[in-house]
């Protein structure tokens, strides 16, 4: 398969399913990404922690990466999620 | 906000710091920040907080490094700074910090250092059921922002607990809209470890500097319910013993003769040639033995949970205590089932195998306690028994569970407990990044009893006397409530007066 011309690395990449934003099944099966999806994956990302949304990982999104974070995912299983409330 | 899942179904919750000595703090003080956390949501909820004693707790908070036997390793200092679990069984409520943080004892951050209370309150809300927040400066927002002095609770994250328990005022009033609907905990019989005074101490009255044993306490029933299984999630239960199924299970050594269709002759014939042999002539049928099986004890097949399924040589193989089925294209074959050392050149005192499968080179392994056998057909390979631990798997790992091929990956895969690795093959051991947790195979649940990829290429899950067939796309069952296994895998017929697992 090609490279994804969306450079993310596997560190990236791992954050990315760590946390919620490409499907963890991915680590097991090794399913093939498309640049839409890890574009998406990384605009989700910039989306929910509130930095500039532009779908690479610029120098917002690696600071953010690399920052003192809880260890649970951001986007969890919709099956186990009640409905979302926002004010 | 978003709530995730269940919400505890009481409102007075116990907690317990269950990490003696977390490094280079003070314990107390470690308590007190821990306290004042609760106490963050307690204010603003109906909810109370109660300090005890006792790994039965609600909330059992941790210090821990690394791997640390829930699939969700830490990274040493640096990013991850803890991880705390949602309500429900085993760990539920839990929270976990990495020992290898630098923690500060006060409510500021520095460089260095990360203020334990702001992260604790943090994750605390993971405890009580609230996931994270996309809110900058809401509590529940994922990244560690730290918390003011005098610190209030947002707005965001007090929707959230409050949709959950309730307001407190509303504590006050009887008007309980929404979360009034979980009870107090009744009083029950203290757990030894606390005292026994009536007096509720909740997070708002705690006093750090007094100490444990004088601190009065409400005796609290220990906290499992009667429905859920005892919490020690640090255990690999074992599986469901056989004999307890069977109370007229012997395991002694068998005495009366066993009768079985095998000749001395073709079991020689198999022994050197079954590796290469088809499956119609496989050869894996019952050896003679100078000291035969009874045929008391021997698990009902239409009514057992099995110890360990796998396909050896296209053919399924079932294994029960100190005996297996064989079922092939026809079905169940005849004459079983019969003593696995029959087949299979184990030691005799074996009582059961927990784990048992066919490696791309066709030898075939068993795991039986903390060691694996190797065998080459039915032989077994010099050198074998060997540890666990040769295949890079823990030492205080107990026993394997099931092991896999998984047909959807072509990767081994082993399961234990809570945990599962994958193993490399051509590395002999299991790779980097692993263990992780069981809830990847969404569904399944932990402490299962086999696993195994059948003939139509999917992948089944057994745990007690069911099955989940697994949907390896979506990576979770297909089908939540579990199938019983006898109809299915040992043509039993399904009898109407026995509650089906689908139903049930």
């Amino acid at each position: 398969a090609p490279q994804p011309a969306t450079y993310a690395d596997s560190s990236a990449q791992d954050y990315l399913m760590q946390f919620g934003y490409l499907p963890e099944s991915d680590r097991e099966t090794g399913n093939l990404r498309t640049d839409d999806q890890l574009i998406n994956a990384i605009k989700n990302l910039q989306s929910y922690s509130g930095i500039p949304v532009t779908g690479h990982i610029d120098e917002a999104t690696k600071k953010l990466m690399k920052a003192k974070r809880c260890g649970l995912p951001d986007k969890l299983d919709p099956r186990f999620s009640r409905t979302r409330h926002r004010r | 906000f978003t709530v995730h899942g269940q919400k505890w179904p009481h409102r007075n919750l116990t907690w317990s710091l269950r990490t003696e000595q977390p490094r280079g703090l003070e314990p107390g003080g470690v308590r007190h920040q821990l306290s004042r956390a609760l106490d963050l949501w307690a204010k603003n909820s109906k909810l109370t907080f109660q300090e005890v004693n006792s790994d039965r707790a609600d909330i059992l908070v941790y210090f821990q490094q690394g791997y640390h036997g829930d699939g969700y390793p830490f990274d040493g200092r640096g990013q991850i700074l803890a991880h705390a679990f949602f309500p429900g069984t085993d760990r539920g409520g839990d929270a976990h910090f990495d020992e290898e943080e630098i923690w500060l004892l006060t409510d500021s951050s520095d460089e260095e250092g990360t203020s334990l209370y702001a992260v604790a309150a943090h994750e605390f809300g993971h405890s009580l059921g609230l996931a994270h927040s996309s809110v900058r400066g809401a509590l529940m927002y994922p990244w560690y922002q730290g918390l003011s002095t005098n610190y209030e609770l947002p707005e965001d994250d007090r929707h959230g607990i409050q949709q959950m328990y309730g307001a407190p005022e509303e504590r006050l009033w009887g008007n309980i809209p929404g979360g009034g609907t979980q009870p107090e905990r009744p009083p029950a019989a203290a757990p030894s470890t606390t005292t026994s005074s009536t007096t509720t101490i909740t997070t708002t009255t705690y006093r750090p500097w007094r100490t444990r044993p004088t601190r009065p306490t409400r005796p609290t029933r220990p906290n499992h319910y009667p429905e859920e299984r005892p919490r020690r999630p640090d255990r690999y239960p074992v599986k469901p013993d056989y004999r307890t199924e069977r109370p007229d299970y012997r395991p002694q050594r068998p005495h009366k003769p066993h009768r079985h269709h095998t000749t001395p002759s073709t079991t020689a014939a198999i022994a050197t040639t079954s590796v290469a042999t088809s499956p119609t002539t496989m050869g894996y049928r019952p050896r003679h033995r100078s000291t035969p099986s009874p045929r008391d004890g021997i698990p009902d097949k239409c009514d057992t949970s099995y110890d360990a399924i796998s396909i050896i040589r296209r053919e399924v193989f079932i294994f029960k205590g100190r005996y297996l089925w064989r079922i092939g294209d026809q079905g169940l074959y005849e004459g079983y089932p019969a003593e696995i050392i029959r087949l299979f050149n184990l030691p005799e005192d074996i009582d059961h195998v927990d784990a048992v499968y066919e490696r791309p080179d066709k030898k075939i392994v068993f795991f039986i306690g903390n060691k694996y056998f190797l065998f080459n057909g039915n032989i077994l390979e010099p050198g074998y028994p060997r540890p666990l631990t040769d295949l890079g798997l823990p030492r205080s790992l107990e026993k394997v569970d099931g092991a896999m091929v998984w047909g959807h990956n072509g990767r081994t895969y082993f399961f234990s407990g809570t945990m599962y690795w994958r193993f490399d093959e051509s590395e002999n051991y299991v790779e980097l990044d692993y263990p992780r947790d069981m809830t990847m195979f969404a569904g399944v649940g932990y402490n299962i009893d086999a696993v195994f990829q059948w003939k139509d290429g999917k992948t089944y899950f057994f745990k007690g006397k069911g099955f989940w067939e697994f949907d390896d796309l979506r990576m979770k069952v297909a089908h939540e409530k579990q199938k019983l296994s006898a109809p299915v895998w040992m043509g039993c017929p399904r009898k109407l007066e026995t509650p089906d697992l689908e139903t049930n």
